[in-house]
């Protein structure tokens, strides 16, 4: 038996906007230390490895290891018939070959449950090395937000070049080219509005916006994005999951190959 | 001119 329920039912709704769009079925990998996904697209160039920690949930229970292959834009359009402050319950059996969501209004007036088939998905798992990256750049994840969108009009890729100085980040294309520098904040009152450079070494490295813009989709899971970047390694863009009281409840991490010269 | 690598030449299977 599987059984997880998450007061904070929007958190579930906002960590499906942020992969849909890039991956039509993975696998949630269930055990006791908690719920995880991990899977590339299809062109097999970006990866999405994500955590719900065990202890954000209210409830959680996991008898066994469990992995349950999920449509992810059925689920996604299943997850729109809660309300944002539903309390979201996901309950699987023992080798079942369907899922539970149940939904409930704060007052408890209102409770929905809906199933959603399985799927028998072979799923292959990447390893992905710890990595000591030469920068993390943090930043709002609005602003990187912004970024990318920007500069989707003058190109498909972007350069992003990280310095002592700061980060810019280019593009260029036929109608011309563009330019966003950013530098480290010198003294923020909020946190989460800081742009931060942790650097060793000074990293150039071009990515392509497609999927940049893929991995914004997360931007309402957090004020502030990571992205963390060694030369001739693939990007991981980071967004944690917090609650409302700011407590860890886990991540999304994006991973992103570079464009590389032939 | 740049071109897309995969994350498979960077990433081994598991």
């Amino acid at each position: 038996m599987f059984e997880a329920r998450l007061v904070e039912g929007s958190l579930l709704k906002k960590v499906m906007e942020s992969i849909k769009d890039l991956l039509n079925e993975a696998s949630w990998d269930c055990s006791g230390n908690g719920m995880c996904l991990q899977a590339m697209d299809s062109s097999h160039v970006a990866l999405v490895s994500l955590m719900l920690k065990s202890d954000g949930f209210e409830n959680y229970r996991c008898d066994r290891s469990i992995s349950l292959g999920i449509n992810l834009a059925s689920m996604s359009k299943i997850l729109k018939c809660a309300s944002n402050d539903d309390i979201i319950t996901i309950r699987a059996e023992d080798d079942a070959d369907a899922i539970t969501f149940m939904f409930e209004s704060p007052k408890q007036d209102r409770v929905s449950d809906y199933e959603m088939k399985l799927m028998n998905l072979d799923t292959e798992h990447l390893g992905i090395p710890d990595t000591e990256y030469a920068c993390v750049i943090k930043m709002p994840s609005g602003e990187f937000s912004r970024i990318c969108r920007d500069l989707s009009v003058l190109g498909d890729s972007v350069i992003i070049c990280c310095t002592k100085d700061g980060v810019r980040f280019s593009a260029k294309g036929d109608l011309g080219n563009g330019n966003i520098k950013l530098a480290q904040s010198a003294n923020v009152d909020k946190e989460e509005e800081a742009v931060v450079v942790d650097m060793r070494e000074a990293v150039t490295l071009t990515f392509s916006l497609r999927y940049l813009n893929f991995f914004t989709k997360a931007a309402p899971l957090s004020s502030q994005v990571s992205l963390s970047m060694s030369e001739d390694v693939p990007l991981m863009v980071e967004y944690k999951i917090n609650d409302k009281e700011g407590d860890s409840k886990g991540y999304v991490r994006y991973y992103l190959a570079p464009k590389i010269e032939d | 001119v740049k071109n897309q690598s995969t994350l498979t030449s960077f990433f081994k299977k598991a």
